[in-house]
């Protein structure tokens, strides 16, 4: 079964499926433990290395299984965990258990550029306004009509003790809002790269006092970024290109790492993210299989009421016209051959001498003639004529 | 009636040179 068309081979919304976007990812963490090396951490030795890999570890049971920071002993005390994506991903869900005592201020943030520009997605604070200057989440979700970065007031508990980050971007989201008709919330999901910032850790008092500071070190594990391969309902699947980066396997006429664009030849109308209710696929110009390039008329595609707007390029085998549909200048159509036919399109041949012109009937063929001159191109005397020496009058009455 | 075809070699290019066509 193809997830991308119907048993009829039309086309229809296909998306992969849910992954964990960050699982085997590289982390890039801000601090770790380790260099110079102390008693419980040694980033050379493996049994006491703690290194940010651990967070998004693929398969295994690695020994230690945390991550964790150096000691913070002086401001600032931000310590950011960055986990690059490789491509547009939609999200879900982002998930980080810890593994000691957890930070009382986090703040998650995404990149929609892999890593040059970054937006807040949510926090999580027991002083929102004093560490964000935000009002704590209302029960209900964010006020306004679109999504919002929401400060929560604090961390999951777990059934054995531990603490758990645990953002689902519909907790931030306006109740009712489709990710099919909102383009907002189509931004709002979209992300390349993650990053998790621990603002303050839960053991310091005054952190303005740094001589009162007791040492303290982050520790995580399980960082999770629940969420599927964006490919804008074009694709079912995302696979690794030859150079090793992760691209959606594009159907319906797209292409692109996140399918967002038409093929070259699939100009025929403007693309379109896919919805549940209509695939929009890319459509190929129709160019009667004389063209191999065309290009999109946005004139054209209102005149004919959001239909086609596809305009044929280089028509070859003598053909022209906006689907190569009509003969070139000096050819008319073959009757007994089909308009996509390479030979759809015969020469006039008009007579040099006995025709007034090289251009002849696109639809029969006939070359115009000069007085008292027949045939198809011309190069006959009419009856009641006879061959002159004039080659500007070359049939003449006959006596 | 079938016309013959017209026969290039009876024309004369004398003073119509310039629309002579090429051989």
């Amino acid at each position: 079964a193809d997830p991308c068309h119907e048993e009829g081979g039309a086309p229809r919304a296909c998306v992969p499926g849910l992954v964990n976007a960050a699982l085997g990812r590289e982390v890039l963490a801000s601090s770790t433990c380790g260099q110079p090396p102390t008693q419980a951490c040694d980033s050379s030795d493996p049994r006491r290395a703690h290194p940010a890999a651990l967070l998004t570890l693929a398969g295994g049971t690695a020994s230690p299984v945390c991550w964790r920071s150096d000691l913070l002993t002086q401001a600032p005390l931000n310590v950011s965990l960055t986990v690059p994506l490789g491509k547009t991903f939609e999200l879900v869900f982002v998930s980080l258990r810890f593994c000691s005592t957890p930070p009382t201020s986090v703040a998650l943030l995404k990149s929609q550029d892999h890593g040059r520009s970054w937006v807040p997605l949510g926090f999580f604070s027991s002083c929102c306004g004093l560490d964000y200057g935000r009002l704590p989440a209302p029960a209900n979700g964010p006020a306004g009509p679109g999504p919002e970065a929401l400060c929560f007031p604090e961390l999951q508990t777990q059934p054995d003790g531990g603490s758990l980050l645990a953002f689902s971007v519909q907790d931030s989201s306006p109740p009712g809002l489709d990710l099919d008709s909102s383009p907002v919330l189509q931004d709002w999901v979209t992300a390349t790269d993650i990053r998790i910032v621990l603002t303050r850790p839960a053991m310091l008092g005054d952190t303005s006092d740094s001589e009162a500071m007791v040492p303290y070190s982050y520790s995580a594990a399980e960082l999770q970024v629940g969420g599927r391969c964006k490919c804008n309902g074009h694709a079912s699947r995302c696979l690794l290109d030859t150079q090793g980066h992760l691209i959606c396997d594009c159907r319906h006429g797209t292409e692109g790492p996140d399918c967002g664009r038409c093929k070259p030849f699939y100009c025929d109308r403007p693309w379109q993210r896919a919805t549940a209710r209509e695939a929009h696929a890319c459509l190929a110009c129709s160019c009667n299989g004389h063209a191999r390039r065309c290009r999109f008329n946005m004139e054209l595609y209102r005149l004919s009421g959001r239909r086609s707007g596809g305009v044929c390029l280089n028509c070859r085998h003598n053909t022209a016209g906006r689907h190569c549909h009509y003969c070139r200048e000096g050819f008319y159509r073959d009757p007994g051959r089909a308009p996509n036919d390479r030979r759809a399109c015969r020469a006039c041949d008009c007579h040099p001498v006995g025709a007034a012109g090289k251009t002849c009937n696109q639809t029969t063929g006939q070359c115009p003639c000069k007085d008292g001159v027949t045939g198809l191109t011309c190069n006959r005397c009419a009856p009641g004529f006879q061959q002159s020496r004039s080659p500007v009058a070359p049939c003449v009455k006959t006596p | 009636e079938v016309m013959p075809t017209l026969d290039m070699a009876l024309f004369d290019w004398t003073d119509y040179e310039d629309l002579k066509p090429e051989a």
